[in-house]
């Protein structure tokens, strides 16, 4: 475990509590997309399928159960809770979603690193992954005003896959035969993903001036 | 030939 990346999880786990405390305190979940949520669901399940299989580390064991039980908890708000569910804005929220999954599902069955079932499910949560903030961006992109809250969440995901891809720099360069282009290049798509959101983000910081994005 | 050890990484 290095620096890069466990800075990179503890980014990651801040950003599933900055959400899970907004949505629990104010009972709302304005701004929030469903759509990424549910997606980050399934990236979670199909990843750690191995959950009960490998055991790695009580670390990553835990993460693990963290990031599903946080992931799942933040859909159920978003679905099921009475108040919660009456903020979420969902004719604004509509990226078809499911256009990302089976492109993903199809990607994954021809690029894999091995073909058994893990070895797929991991690829397409991976890819999955890559594309889940899209329904996000969209919906930042309409309703324009994004609040501090939202706006934080949004930055500590993009994060937490930068300190990724310098924690897999940090171990091609200190591990023997350490390469997954799978990883590598999805992480290095989610990442620029997030390009222009940084670039509005920074500069709304800089200005300290509510952060707004171009139509 | 990318060793497909269980993944480490979260």
């Amino acid at each position: 475990m290095n620096m890069f990346r466990f800075l990179g999880d503890m980014t990651h786990l801040f950003s599933v509590l900055v959400l899970l405390l907004k949505i629990h305190t104010i009972k709302s979940c304005a701004g929030i997309s469903l759509k990424t949520q549910e997606l980050y669901a399934i990236v979670f399940a199909t990843r750690y399928l191995d959950l009960f299989t490998d055991y790695i580390s009580l670390y990553n064991t835990v993460m693990k159960l963290v990031y599903l039980g946080s992931s799942l908890s933040i859909v159920w708000y978003m679905r099921r809770h009475k108040l919660v569910r009456r903020s979420y804005d969902k004719d604004q929220d509509t990226f078809r979603h499911h256009f990302l999954i089976l492109p993903c599902l199809i990607l994954a069955l021809l690029i894999n690193e091995k073909f058994t079932f893990m070895e797929v499910m991991w690829a397409f949560s991976l890819y999955l992954e890559a594309v889940a903030i899209l329904p996000q961006l969209v919906l930042l992109q309409r309703t324009r005003n994004i609040d501090n809250l939202t706006g934080q969440y949004v930055f500590l995901l993009g994060a937490y896959r930068s300190f990724y891809i310098l924690n897999w720099i940090y171990r091609y360069f200190t591990e023997v035969h350490y390469v997954h282009w799978i990883t590598w290049i999805s992480g290095l798509v989610q990442t620029l993903l997030y390009g222009d959101f940084f670039y509005y983000y920074f500069h709304s910081w800089k200005n300290n001036e509510k952060l707004q994005l171009p139509a | 030939e990318e060793e497909t050890a269980s993944h480490d990484e979260l």
